[in-house]
């Protein structure tokens, strides 16, 4: 059986909040590392991995892994009845058939008693090979997504140069083109708001904007973001968790 | 002419 306590609400708020609109259904693999899941979206095109830590947790037990098939628009909401502070309790039996969650306000005055149904989802899962990339990019995430959002106002695509000069987005549209280079810049006072790169070659791929919009909706989830690059293999987008972590793959656009 | 790539083409199944 599973008990996994949460102090904070928020975490599992705003990571559904952050994958809702990339996949809809999927497993939660509760086993003894945590609360991880992966899921690709209907095009096959992006690849959503997402792990809770068992550090993370205030309280975690889990006896043998168990698979929590999740409509992630019917968890939300569940979810919008747990206030950020609240903590929150998931309980499940072994092969369970509903998930069950309680949310306690702070004053322990309200406790609020959920049981959401499980469905059976059986998803192939994908072996992601561990990879040294030509280019790794740390950056606020704000302004990853003011850039995405940004350029996709002018085209469905952007392309991504990583050099040593620094990091490029391009891209080219019906109205125009546009370009953001963002130099390596450390910001030694306030590191999160630095830029930095790391480079063990210059790396040039194009992706869809649309799936790089929809990505930085985990932006809440931390301040910076980690963009990982090789020629040939897809993108990823990595938003560090204190205990865990959301990370997108996106497949990349090959010129003929 | 650039064409969109599939994740299952470089990620294979467990």
């Amino acid at each position: 059986m599973l008990e996994a306590r949460l102090e904070q609400s928020s975490v599992l708020k705003k990571v559904v909040d952050a994958i809702k609109d990339l996949v809809q259904d999927c497993n939660f693999d509760c086993n003894d590392s945590g609360i991880q899941l992966q899921a690709m979206d209907n095009s096959h095109v992006a690849l959503v991995a997402m792990h809770l830590k068992t550090e993370g947790f205030a309280l975690y037990r889990c006896d043998r892994n168990i698979a929590l098939g999740i409509n992630l628009v019917s968890l939300q909401k569940v979810l919008r009845a747990a206030q950020n502070e609240d903590v929150m309790t998931l309980k499940a039996e072994d092969s369970p058939d509903a998930l069950s969650l309680v949310f306690e306000n702070s004053e322990n005055d309200r406790i609020s008693e959920y049981d959401l149904k499980l469905m059976d989802i059986d998803q192939e899962h994908l072996g992601i090979p561990e990879t040294e990339y030509g280019a790794t990019v740390k950056m606020p995430s704000a302004e990853f997504q003011r850039i995405c959002r940004d350029l996709s106002l002018l085209s469905e695509s952007v392309a991504i140069e990583a050099t040593k000069e620094g990091i490029k987005f391009s891209c080219t549209g019906d109205i125009g083109k546009g370009a953001v280079t963002l130099r390596q810049n450390p910001n030694v006072e306030k590191p999160e708001l630095g830029t930095t790169i790391e480079l063990q070659e210059p790396v040039a791929l194009t992706f869809s904007l649309k799936y790089l919009v929809n990505f930085c909706k985990a932006s809440g989830l931390s301040n910076t973001v980690t963009i990982s690059l090789s020629n040939e293999v897809p993108l990823l987008i990595e938003y560090e968790m204190e205990h865990g972590y959301v990370r997108f793959y996106l497949a990349p656009k090959i010129g003929d | 002419e650039v064409r969109q790539s599939y994740i299952p083409s470089f990620f294979n199944t467990l």
